[in-house]
């Protein structure tokens, strides 16, 4: 663990964290794609297939079980609460995400490091992983103007992939033999698609504004 | 901390 790492996975909880009060305290999640969130839950599910057969660390276990928890609990709260979900806008949320998952699963299936079935399927989440944000910055574009909680959740989001980033210069420069393309590019393509929101972001946030 | 899987990232 470096200190990068641990930044990313702290970033990464307060993404979560935030969405999770929103959606809980004010029962709200407007301006949230649900579409976003469903393939952050496939993510996790396919990602974390080893939690229970391959122990890392009491850190590695815990964090994993808080993905998986609050991924699948923001999915119910948006489908099935009565007043969070009075709050979705459907009609705008309308990305096709569902064309995402084949072709991640297609690659996954051609590139690889390993050709296991949780190896794929491990890949496969890497890849959707990338991509998963999609739906959510379609929707910003078309709502405009978002709460400042969503705006931080977003930029919380993207931030936490950045860290990453370092996390693997840093292992690459101190680790013999850490070398993992896959993830590399896969976690820099992730990280691009935010260059946009970053903008804006820091656009609005200097100027004291909320995100538009 | 190596998983056999090899991966001990989030």
């Amino acid at each position: 663990m470096n200190i990068f790492r641990l930044a990313g996975d702290m970033t990464h909880l307060a993404s979560v964290l935030v969405l999770l009060l929103k959606i809980h305290t004010i029962k709200s999640c407007a301006g949230v794609s649900l579409r976003t969130q469903e393939l952050y839950a496939i993510v996790f599910a396919t990602r974390y297939l080893d939690i229970f057969t391959s122990f890392v660390s009491v850190y590695n276990t815990f964090m994993k079980l808080v993905f998986l928890g609050s991924s699948f609990s923001i999915v119910w709260y948006m489908r099935y609460h009565k007043a969070v979900h009075r709050t979705y806008d459907r009609e705008q949320d309308t990305f096709r995400h569902w064309f995402l998952v084949l072709p991640c699963l297609v690659l996954a299936l051609l590139i690889h490091e390993k050709f296991t079935f949780l190896e794929v399927l491990w890949t496969f989440s890497l890849y959707l992983e990338a991509v998963a944000i999609l739906p959510q910055l379609v929707l910003l574009q078309r709502t405009r103007n978002i709460d400042n909680l969503t705006g931080q959740y977003i930029f919380l989001l993207g931030g936490y992939r950045g860290l990453y980033i370092l996390n693997w210069i840093y292992r690459y420069f101190t680790e013999p033999h850490f070398v993992h393309w896959i993830t590399w590019i896969a976690g820099l393509v992730q990280t691009l698609l935010y260059a946009d929101f970053f903008y804006y972001y820091f656009l609005r946030f200097i100027g004291g504004r909320g995100v538009e | 901390e190596e998983a056999e899987t090899g991966h001990d990232e989030l």
